[in-house]
């Protein structure tokens, strides 16, 4: 899910 | 990763570190805000809810990630049980009379209507995410409740605000170095953020020139 969306950050 | 972003979660690391060892040390969390605790709780358990479902072990970042997100989420939560059991006596619940609730509801209904996709993970890290960029008013609203501002919390609040600014540096850095163009929402809610702190440096900086103890107006 997180990298998908390109959340990589805390 | 680069050495902003890096710089940032130590410091946010750091931060907890400090708010923890107030407590302890002192055996008070007098002047501690237990709604902005409560806050941080949940934006980190609607944030990191990924943590079901991606590997560690897929990449290195997402094994410093999961190490991370495991320490803000354990840390937050045994934060709140300190202040609310074991030092629950010299927490300050008169003068802790944010109305979070409102901060929670602006912050769903802005996630609503802003998200990246529509899916329940995506709306719920929005709405974490807005939330996170209001989370320490309690915290500010307190301190100016009471006036005068320990050490340790003010190290505590500064540590969040350059751990918040670190990452506006990060940003930056990968705007140009990846051609990251999507992360709008992040981008303006660390700013709005990031601003709230400023107002908070100033008071600080302005304490530490005259060399007195930080007074909030």
């Amino acid at each position: 899910v997180a990298a998908e969306s390109g959340h990589d950050e805390l | 990763m680069n050495i902003f972003r890096l710089g940032g979660d130590m410091l946010h690391v750091v931060s907890i570190f400090l708010l923890l060892l107030k407590i302890q040390t002192s055996h008070s969390c007098a002047g501690l805000s237990l709604k902005t605790q409560i806050l941080y709780m949940v934006v980190f358990s609607t944030r990191y809810l990924d943590l079901f479902f991606t590997k560690p072990w897929h990449s290195a970042l997402t094994f410093y990630n999961t190490i991370m997100k495991i320490l803000f989420l354990s840390s937050s939560a045994y934060t709140i049980y300190l202040m609310q059991k074991r030092y629950k006596h010299t927490y300050d619940k008169v003068h802790d009379t944010f109305r979070i609730q409102y901060l929670i509801a602006a912050a769903a209904v802005l996630a609503l209507i802003f998200h990246l996709r529509l899916t329940v993970f995506e709306i719920l890290w929005a709405f974490s995410v807005f939330l996170e960029s209001v989370a320490i008013l309690p915290q500010l609203f307190l301190l100016q409740e009471t006036g005068e501002v320990e050490n340790i919390t003010s190290h505590y609040i500064f540590c969040l605000g350059g751990y918040r600014t670190l990452y506006i540096f990060n940003w930056v850095w990968r705007y140009f170095t990846e051609h990251r163009r999507n992360q709008w929402l992040a981008w303006g809610c660390g700013t709005v953020q990031t601003l709230i702190y400023a107002d908070f440096f100033y008071y600080y900086i302005l304490s530490r020139k005259q060399g007195k103890k930080l007074r909030l107006p």
